[in-house]
């Protein structure tokens, strides 16, 4: 048991480094368990993340978007090492920039091809990859109702 | 694709026959505020055996039964269903296609269906574990939620990972 | 003190049903005291929001734009009754779609009038109500730089 | 407008000098994740005398103080200035135009300024509120709290309340 956790967790730490490089365009990350010489209890899992051209700092000090794009990094090293078969994503992408978008957009659509992914979102860069895309809409009896939509059908504000 | 369709009846704000059928790849879901995405996507979760109230934003079992709105009457029941294509065998299970469903009732007790027949809530649970089902935290992420891990302390996150991995 | 509460409390109380009703196109909204018969502790503040068509159910069920404008509103009855001289936004505005966001952005342009607001966002509809702009970009030495910039200068992809 | 100016240095990303002017009416703020936009909001809190940790995304006072990138060296202290505009005297203070100052150093030590001179945290809050600007939670609202009053029991939303208003 031992064992096997730990042959996983080498390969999710290893994912973990190339998703964040790749989600951050550049930098470094990585998975460590606490051996308890830190003052940290042993055993547990640190997350270290160093975006391109910073200094490593404490993880508090990332901003919102640098927190969401590395817990996508985490998700994704998990997914890509373990696959479940299907798995739903609930506006992850809601504090990226649109570059970072971008670039989860891509990883997401690698990652597609051996997961299936529904993908709740109001940002225009992630429909544009997906393959399906439906409106969910609200009754004016308060009911909700679903529609299969196509890209041209989603409209262009801000958000979508 | 492994997932096929969601069908929904009477959970939360999906009150009349709802049905999403899913493509393989990348299905979006777009729509304004208070619309019901996150509605479906706890339809997913609850399916799934979810017994955490804090998961699926309720207080109660049967808070996930619409309970009407200025136009329509409250209902007595909550159903999901959930068709998964097994052509690899990946569940295991002696069926090709795969559906699981579960009720809720006002009395508070949740029904189980696999194939259309009662099962108990070990059923499901152990029918999922085979098909990796089992986490449901990295099987539905919730809204808000994709950062939870940085939160932690690293003892929990731990036991996520064992979970998990 | 006591008086002075309640009176402010009436007040803010007015305000929220007012700007849950803008904001939300509909619906109602209410602040209440708890008076201790509900099973709740006694003078604790209760939240009741309706948005339009919908019945009447716990907070906890609200979705995340519904409670970002729930927020928002109770945010700015504050502010209308008590107004400070300014106030910083941080990205108040990350959860709401186009229709709610267009809302938000005119009820921060009447307040306005009366208080100076520094507002942090992704979002379009939030910058062209704005009477300034400011770009905060990273240097390549991952320190922080400040423009002047005119809403001709804003990125047009899918968030700002 | 009574919010004037930012002046920052040395404050987290603000490694350079660096001024925000500010407009009367709706300034808004844009750019990349992690430039620094929420880093210049937490000066405000800062400068207006903020001490919890949590509310700066910090650990200890000196965490606020430029640690160095891989191009540059860390810096030894933190700046920033607020200029306000006391043009109809919100302030009680005898001065058209106030600066409010705040310098942390890495002993952990923290000097204030008001137009410039030594003082004491105690000077600046007594100002600060005699200005209404006193309840943090009002004039800067962080990232990712707008609905926080909404988590909160009812009892802890009526200390906010009491607070604000
Ligand atoms: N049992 C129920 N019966 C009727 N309505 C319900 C029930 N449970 C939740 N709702 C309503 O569902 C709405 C929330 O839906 P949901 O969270 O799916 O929105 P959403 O589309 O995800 O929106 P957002 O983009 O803001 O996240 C709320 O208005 C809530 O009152
Ligand atoms: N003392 C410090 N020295 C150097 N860098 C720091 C310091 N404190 C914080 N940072 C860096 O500041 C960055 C976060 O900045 P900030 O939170 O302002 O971003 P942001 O512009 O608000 O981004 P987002 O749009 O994602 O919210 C992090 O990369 C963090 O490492
Ligand atoms: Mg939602
Ligand atoms: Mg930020």
């Amino acid at each position: 048991i031992g064992e096997r956790f730990h042959t996983a967790f080498a390969a999710i730490g290893r994912r973990f480094n190339e998703y964040c490089r790749l989600l951050f365009a550049g930098g470094s990350a990585s998975l460590r368990v606490s051996d308890g010489t830190d003052g940290e209890a042993p055993g547990g899992i640190e997350i270290v993340v160093q975006p391109p051209g910073k200094r490593l700092q404490r993880l508090s000090m990332l901003s919102g978007g640098e927190r969401a794009l590395t817990g996508v990094a985490l998700l994704f090293s998990m997914l890509s090492v373990n696959p479940v078969p299907f798995c739903i994503l609930d506006e992850v992408d809601a504090a990226l920039d649109e570059a970072n978008i971008g670039r989860f957009a891509e990883a997401l659509r690698t990652l597609s091809a051996q997961i299936d992914f529904v993908v709740i979102t109001h940002n225009r860069a992630t429909i544009e990859v997906a393959d399906t895309i439906y409106g969910v809409t609200m009754t004016d009896a308060a009911v909700s109702r679903v529609l299969s939509l196509r890209l041209a059908d989603v409209p262009v504000g801000a958000t979508a | 694709g492994r997932l096929r369709e969601l069908r929904l009846h009477g959970f939360k704000t999906f009150a009349d026959p709802t049905r999403f059928v899913f493509e393989p790849g990348i299905n979006a879901v777009i729509g304004p505020n208070g619309s019901g995405k996150s509605n479906m996507a706890d339809a997913v979760r609850w399916v799934l055996g979810e017994q955490s109230n804090r998961s699926l934003r309720t207080r109660r079992g049967d808070d996930v039964i619409f309970t009407g709105s200025q136009q329509r009457r409250p209902q007595g029941m909550a159903e999901a269903i959930l068709t998964l294509d097994n052509f690899d065998g990946w569940l295991p299970i002696d069926f090709g296609e795969v559906s699981i469903g579960r009720r809720a009732y006002r009395s508070g007790e949740s029904e189980y269906l696999i194939n259309g027949a009662p099962a108990r809530l070990r059923d499901v649970v152990e029918l999922l574990a085979g098909g990796r089902l089992g986490a449901n935290e990295l099987v539905v992420v919730g809204q808000g939620t994709v950062d939870a891990a940085l939160s932690l302390r690293p003892e929990e996150r731990r036991q996520l990972f064992e979970e998990a991995a």
